[in-house]
């Protein structure tokens, strides 16, 4: 698979061939596209980020993540779709390339490469990141209960064998750390979406607190015109609201962490429950996936280009 | 590697908080090894649990005598990844 373009979109690959696709969209889009590595995963991986930028400096700018749940591949394979979306679509879809002129997008496709990869080769259901957890054999932190954001609240485990162990610190993983630092270092960031699955959800924060935020109305508004645009293509039905109030209690999660450092449209997305199993999601099912969930992705990015604060 | 050969994955659907209340109480078994892929929270969603073979009978007697249905929704983790291995296979050779 030598360029984006025969690229298998309809199958799942493992990390070295998203890597080596990452070179590759770059390599075609050059004005457009840079790969960034913001920093090293545990077992020393690199942490890869494509920026997608028509140009300016330090422009608002809209954060996507995928992946960062290891075993849920199907977020990792819409990423790869929508970030060719990105590449492809601009110049051509008016709504897109306006966003892209006014404002820098990074999607850091696969959140969790060591988790990723173990995956690949020793535990297809692994979850966690895979530190070492000093005085257990218990290895890993679920990454999204590591982050700065009520951490250790209700929805965290303090045990290392857990699959929500919160870690021994807030940002003790470096998956999680290399985004906080690159966030706040470029400190415009106006939106900010990490996709898991699989629960056919969307939700906006909080999380850890049953508190609303001051922006509560205005959140779940924009989800349900995300959800009802995601629908119309495959009539997958989303439920949607706060993180709290739709899933669960989870402290120490990047969407509230997101939001508490001042972006204010930070959502999650839980991707389809409709395959076969509900958790391994057939390969077919990764374009339909990718395509009804790049319309809901276009409706939040929109507002952030309307709406600047 | 790992291997999950006769594990099962269950889809739970409580009726009532007290079956959540006991659904919760079973993630705190750790000798059942019970991975929850959904987590219980309210009766409006369900619970899906992936289940060692070794912990099947276990968990399936705790949900019959306490009338919580339930249904397998994978009836072997193990098969189903190796279609998923296989079918990456068929990928790379296309």
């Amino acid at each position: 698979e030598r360029n984006t373009n025969n690229f298998d979109y309809a199958s799942y690959h493992t990390l070295e061939e998203i890597y080596s696709w990452m070179d590759s969209l770059e390599a075609e889009y050059p004005d457009l596209v840079t790969k960034i590595q913001i920093g090293s995963s545990f077992e020393g991986r690199p942490i890869n980020v494509l920026k997608f930028s028509t140009g300016g400096s330090n422009r608002p700018a809209i954060w996507l993540d995928s992946g960062i749940h290891a075993r849920e591949w199907i977020t990792p394979a819409t990423g790869i779709w929508s970030a060719k979306k990105i590449a492809s679509d601009y110049g051509r879809d008016p709504s897109l390339t306006a966003i892209l002129n006014t404002m820098d997008i990074f999607f850091e496709i696969v959140t969790n490469p060591d988790g990723y990869y173990f995956t690949h080769t020793s535990n297809r259901m692994w979850r966690k990141t895979r530190s070492i957890n000093p005085g257990s054999s218990c290895v890993g932190v679920d990454p999204n209960r590591n982050w700065g954001a009520g951490f250790g609240g209700p929805g965290t485990s303090t045990n290392p064998c857990s699959e929500t162990y919160l870690g021994s610190f807030e940002h003790s993983e470096s998956e999680v750390k290399s985004i906080v630092d690159f966030i706040l270092g470029h400190g415009n960031f106006k939106a900010m979406i990490t996709i898991h699955s699989y629960s056919q959800m969307l939700m906006y924060p909080y999380g850890y607190t049953s508190t609303e935020t001051p922006n509560q109305q205005e959140l779940h508004t924009l989800a349900k015109s995300a959800v009802d645009a995601l629908a119309a293509l495959h009539g997958t039905k989303y439920t949607y609201g706060s993180m709290i109030t739709t899933i669960y209690p989870a402290s120490g999660t990047t969407a509230d962490w997101g939001y508490l450092n001042g972006i204010k449209y930070s959502f999650t997305f839980e991707l389809r429950d409709t395959g076969r199993y509900g958790f391994l999601l057939p390969a077919e099912q990764i374009i339909p996936t990718a395509q009804e969930t790049w319309l809901a992705l276009m409706k939040i990015m929109e507002h952030a280009r309307d709406n600047p604060y | 590697q790992k291997l999950f050969v006769g594990d099962q994955v269950l889809r739970i659907t409580a009726s009532s908080e007290e079956q959540i209340t006991l659904l919760k109480e079973l993630q705190d078994l750790e000798h059942l090894k019970l991975d929850f892929w959904r987590e219980p929270v309210k009766t409006a969603l369900a619970v899906d649990v992936r289940v060692p073979f070794a912990g099947l009978q276990a968990l399936k007697v705790f949900l019959e005598s306490n009338g919580i249905q339930y249904r397998v929704m994978i009836d072997d983790v193990q098969m189903l990844l190796d279609e998923e291995k296989e079918e990456m296979f068929r990928s790379h050779d296309r």
